[in-house]
């Protein structure tokens, strides 16, 4: 028996919508420490990897380690039809080959459950190499949700320079060209405002704007994003989802020709 | 220009 209880279900309708964009499938694998999903998008460009650990859960029981193979449009679907402050159940029978969504209003007044058909998915695991990068930025998620955005009118790339004086965004195109350029901070107010920079090497690399804004779907799941980067590998985009995990998002760069 | 690379290569199959 598998069953997994949040008391507001806008955490998983944001996770959603944060992969739908990148992934129409995915395996959600759980065990005793909470739910993995791991996956590629079909071309092989970008990776997403989502924990949510046990303890983040309400309740969270998993009996035996299962794999629920999800549509994730069909999952969208019905996470929409959840208030967002519901409850939400996932709950799912050893060797199912369904899972129920259950929602329940604040008040118990409304009960509702979806049932959704599995799927089988070839299971591939990727092994994620542990490495040191060069820079690690970070700062606002709305601050780099914007940065994205505004740059993607002037080009399909953005290319991030990581230097001891701070960290560069620019693009360039037809209309003509676009530099952001973000000192680290020496005090803030508010801390999810600060930018911090840890450089090891200065490292540019070049990346698909559309990816980059497809990552920024997460932004309301974080106040802040970190980026890591080194020369050469992918592009790490981490979102801390505050007291039950993290979504990460691997990004192949761009190659010179 | 620029090539898009790919993911393949960065992450064994385990």
């Amino acid at each position: 028996m598998f069953e997994a209880r949040l008391l507001r279900s806008s955490i998983l309708k944001k996770v959603l919508e944060a992969i739908k964009d990148l992934l129409t499938q995915a395996t959600f694998d759980c065990d005793d420490n909470g739910i993995q999903l791991q996956a590629m998008d079909n071309s092989h460009v970008s990776l997403v990897s989502l924990t949510l650990r046990a303890d983040g859960f309400d309740k969270y029981r998993c009996d035996r380690n299962i794999s629920l193979g999800m549509n994730l449009s069909s999952m969208s679907k019905i996470l929409k039809c959840a208030g967002d402050k519901d409850t939400v159940t996932m709950k799912a029978q050893d060797n199912a080959d369904t899972v129920t969504f259950v929602f329940e209003s604040p008040n118990q007044e409304k009960v509702s459950d979806y049932e959704m058909k599995l799927m089988n998915l070839d299971l591939e695991h990727l092994g994620i190499p542990e490495t040191e990068y060069s820079c690690t930025i970070r700062l606002s998620s709305a601050e780099f949700a914007r940065i994205c955005r505004d740059l993607s009118q002037f080009g399909e790339s953005i290319v991030i320079s990581c230097t001891k004086e701070g960290v560069r965004f620019s693009a360039s195109g037809d209309i003509g060209s676009a530099n952001i350029a973000l000192a680290q901070t020496a005090s803030v107010d508010k801390e999810e405002e600060a930018v911090v920079i840890e450089m090891e090497e200065p490292v540019t690399l070049t990346f698909a704007c559309q990816y980059l804004n497809y990552f920024t779907k997460a932004t309301s799941l974080s106040p802040q994003v970190q980026l890591s980067m080194s020369a050469d590998v992918p592009l790490v985009v981490e979102y801390r989802i505050p007291d039950i995990g993290h979504i990460r998002y691997y990004l192949a760069p761009k190659i010179d020709d | 220009g620029t090539t898009q690379g790919r993911l393949d290569g960065f992450f064994k199959v385990q």
